[in-house]
């Protein structure tokens, strides 16, 4: 069966979205049949695959509120064996919605319950924030892939995001594990990015991915064009970076 | 009197942060008393002015739930003139409970109300969400500051942005304007960097400032020193750039 990892950093861009779609598409070019299921209001990840979230009719927020299926709402992008289920601007009042709802928590997790079993990966994009829609994707997730910004902000954020997610562990969801952390937007020419990166390592060890991704334009100018970098640009520092992610992920979760 | 402005941007990682911390010290270099209210758990700018926030008495929850005035959390900074009400994590649970309290939206402008007398510019530093620390602060403030970074996905905020502060002005803060669109993390040497900029000034003309911040490593390293860039180092580009921008705020507002 598959894997739902969830992607989240409270922090703010650095570089949940462009992960999941990145590496989401190199996962799909070798071969795995992987969906991205976008819990941003901001629908960054749904643009990010070439849909237009103004159009879209039904959304995640079909999803968490249990009124349609996975089958029902994920939608096939422009590559082939990736699927997305998009954004929508009526997810913004999903989480004060929730706040009453009975198992609040869960209401995501229910909904995946047969998402092993249609895909390989399927990939959570969550907001900059620790609220119930990050929560919900924590307790649907097995594993959460944590991006880290090579800058000072985002390395003071990841301890606040792992004492969450294991208070979710201990409260929700029992499976939950930190399935790997991704060193993002490292530009080189900097000691700081250095610094966090030797920090990062020194403090999760094994779990860091050899895969650095460097700071790039292309990876930056592919959301305007609504395709992953990794196809729109092969030949890029961004899309090699991502599809080296792609490789080592899929031998991580032995996919191969 | 004094004026209070939401620096706010539901984008994740545009340069809120860094323009409240940057901003406010080059106000307090000219002169003006100035305060910084770090509204976001993640308390960055609590970081980047100094203040550790794991020994904070008093924070920002204190002034969102009104068991404390604004002179009681307000402490001094390194710089003479520039005050920072400081963040702590239990703001992280300030949302979920703020969503059954009465008058929820109002519990930051309330304890505000003497805040113009104390302080010739308050600047409010918004978490990267639309939820109801941002709405609060949107009630409070007269003015919006909007950071946008010169990107794609920053750019697509924009409208969403827009739509709610319009909404809060029609049904709780019939005050709120636009104050100001600040173009950040320009990279000249990107193309999408200027056709973002071309595309925000043709929307916002006369708002958007002319000064726009430039992509500047010292800007990202300032925050592990926990001091502005302004005074960290004067002579770079980061600091020219947001003592240029206090300037031309300071004409905007009248302040001189
Ligand atoms: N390695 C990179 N090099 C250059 N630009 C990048 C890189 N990764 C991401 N970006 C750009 O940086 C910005 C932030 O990235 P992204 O939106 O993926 O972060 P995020 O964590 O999803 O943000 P948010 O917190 O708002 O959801 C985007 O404009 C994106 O295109
Ligand atoms: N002009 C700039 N040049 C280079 N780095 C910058 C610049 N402005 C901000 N940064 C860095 O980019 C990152 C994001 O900036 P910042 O944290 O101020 O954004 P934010 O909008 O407050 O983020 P969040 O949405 O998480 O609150 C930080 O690491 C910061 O140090
Ligand atoms: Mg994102
Ligand atoms: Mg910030």
């Amino acid at each position: 069966g598959g894997v739902v990892v969830c992607v989240a950093n409270q922090k703010g861009g650095v570089g949940k979205t462009t992960t999941c779609v990145n590496l989401a598409a190199g996962l799909a070019l070798a071969g795995h049949a992987v969906a991205v299921i976008d819990l941003d209001p901001q629908a960054n990840a749904t643009t990010g695959l070439g849909i237009d979230h103004r159009t879209v009719q039904r959304s995640s927020y079909d999803l968490i509120t249990g009124s349609a299926s996975l089958e029902e709402v994920a939608v096939p992008t422009r590559m082939p064996g990736l699927s997305c289920v998009p954004s929508a601007l009526d997810l913004t009042g999903a989480e004060i919605e929730l706040v009453a709802a009975m198992e609040r928590e869960h209401r995501l997790a229910e909904s995946l319950a047969d998402a092993p079993e249609r895909y390989r990966v399927v990939l959570l994009d969550c907001p900059p924030s620790l609220g119930l829609l990050t929560v919900n994707a924590l307790v649907a997730a097995r594993d959460v892939l944590v991006p880290v910004q090579c800058e000072f902000y985002a390395l003071e954020a990841v301890a606040r995001l792992m004492g969450s997610a294991e208070r979710v562990r201990a409260a929700l969801n029992p499976e939950l594990r930190i399935g790997g952390v991704v060193l993002t937007m490292y530009d080189a020419r900097t000691r700081l990015a250095e610094q966090v990166a030797l920090e990062v390592r020194g403090h999760f060890g094994e779990l860091v991915f050899d895969t650095v991704v460097p700071r790039s334009v292309r990876l930056s100018e592919a959301p305007s064009f609504g395709e992953p970098v990794v196809t729109l640009d092969p030949g890029s520092r961004g899309s090699q970076a991502y599809r080296a992610l792609a490789s080592e992920f899929a031998e991580r979760y032995g996919l191969n």
